[in-house]
């Protein structure tokens, strides 16, 4: 009868994942 | 009668494969209408919004962010083998507003509104604390860097009469007193003495030199380092009925250095 442990960084289903990969590094 | 603003059709995750490549083709785009400086390269999608076009199609509503490379625009380098400038190297960030139509399986932006700015100095003092920053390019310390890196260049390189069109970059050292710069030079139809009248010598067509030149201020005088690599023209491929040999149809660039105790 547990819950199954929260992912972090998960993202709820239908959620849009942005912003994207980077692809080089964050300025 | 007025319109009703058309509502989205989706929100598609923005490392989606079709949002992939409306990115590339926003960062081609904005590479072909580049006319001085460097190429950039795609770094990440920011945001992307999906709307219905009348008659047909869909237009990518897009946000993304680019990075300046070490390739100049007029460098004929293909964009995949362009390194992105480091952080140390002081990087330019380019942040791009974008519309592009996909219809028929193909991609065509209608319109892009770029801003670029350089990284700040605090987060380039983070990770190298005495790299060098980023000049304006009319900093008298910078132009007299460009000139003295031409004239040294130019004082090992007299076949032929050389033009500068365009300082690309400058950094200034924060420690030593040092000036690195980055410019372009094109190869003239004047002869190695040039003309009496400099303004009368025509650039080679689709020729150019992309040159960096160090200049250091040392005991009283100053040492000058320069190199520059001069694209070749593609010469045509050989027609299988000729006679004459002529060389490989694609040349390699030709790398020429001055210095570094050249001036």
């Amino acid at each position: 009868g547990l819950a199954a442990p929260a992912v972090p960084g998960a993202a709820a289903p239908g959620v849009p994942l942005c912003p994207g990969r980077i692809r080089h590094f964050k300025v | 009668a007025r319109s009703h603003p058309l509502l989205p059709l989706r929100d598609p995750d923005c490392d989606d494969p079709d949002v992939e490549l409306a990115a590339m083709e926003i960062t081609q785009h904005v590479n072909s209408q580049l006319q001085s400086g460097y190429k950039y390269r795609l770094n990440q999608i920011d945001k992307v919004r999906v709307y219905p076009r009348r008659p047909a199609g869909e237009v990518y509503v897009m946000e993304v962010d680019m990075l300046e490379t070490t390739c100049h625009v007029m460098d004929k380098t293909p964009l995949e083998n362009c390194t992105v400038r480091q952080l140390a190297e002081h990087a330019v960030e380019g942040d791009c507003e974008a519309s592009v139509l996909k219809m028929d399986g193909q991609y065509k932006v209608l319109n892009v509104k770029c801003e670029s700015n350089p990284d700040s100095a605090e987060d380039v003092r983070k990770v190298c604390p005495q790299c060098s920053l980023l000049a304006p390019l009319n900093d008298t310390r910078v132009v007299h860097a460009v000139e003295a890196s031409l004239a040294a260049f130019i004082s090992q390189n007299q076949s032929t009469f050389y033009k500068l069109l365009e300082v690309s970059r400058a950094q200034i050292s924060p420690i030593q007193p040092s000036v690195y710069v980055e410019f372009v030079i094109a190869p003239t139809d004047c002869g190695p003495k040039g003309a009496d009248d400099p303004s009368s010598c025509h650039p080679l067509t689709d020729q150019y030199g992309f040159c960096k030149g160090t200049v250091t201020k040392k005991d009283g005088g100053e040492d000058v380092a320069v190199s520059c690599t001069i694209s070749v023209p593609l010469v045509p491929a050989p027609q299988p009925d000729e006679a004459v040999p002529t060389p490989a149809a694609a040349e390699p660039d030709v790398a020429i250095a001055a210095g570094p105790d050249v001036a």
